[in-house]
């Protein structure tokens, strides 16, 4: 007897989500971000974001099926993390970094923001 | 989870929802 262990497990897992996603099956939230509609799941929005587990956790706010976020969120780089949150893959450029990093830091994701500043200082 | 006896599977895990039906 032995334990086998699917090594790529969590990444089919994650992949289902975004697939899922993609089609707007079983998304429960849509966040608001300057006027762009972004679909998603709670879930997957408060495993990977502080600031989404501090909103949903507050049991007043865990049946809310929209929220608008601050208007100075670029939504551009909401996407990307959105992205990241359902692909492990956080694409990061020149023109876009400082603006990712103030939302990584909004939406309290510290360990992108670190890397956010590891480009930052790598390009000076 | 790396026990004594754990057997690496390389495979995939679980079935792939389609991009669309």
């Amino acid at each position: 007897d032995g334990c086998f262990q699917f090594t790529r497990h969590a990444g089919d897992v994650l992949l289902n989500f975004n697939r899922l996603r993609s089609r707007s099956m079983l998304t429960d939230v849509t966040v608001q971000v300057d006027g762009r509609d972004f679909h998603a799941h709670k879930a997957i929005l408060v495993a990977c974001s502080g600031f989404f587990y501090s909103v949903f956790m507050h049991p007043e706010n865990a049946n809310l099926s929209a929220i608008s976020l601050d208007p100075k969120v670029d939504p551009e780089c909401f996407s990307l993390l959105l992205d990241f949150m359902y692909t492990s893959c956080l694409n990061l450029n020149d023109s876009l970094v400082l603006a990712t990093l103030n939302t990584a830091v909004y939406l309290q994701m510290e360990h992108v923001a670190d890397t956010c500043r590891r480009f930052i200082k790598s390009r000076h | 989870y790396e026990g004594v006896n754990t057997i690496k599977e390389m495979g995939r895990s679980i079935h792939e929802i389609p991009r669309q039906d």
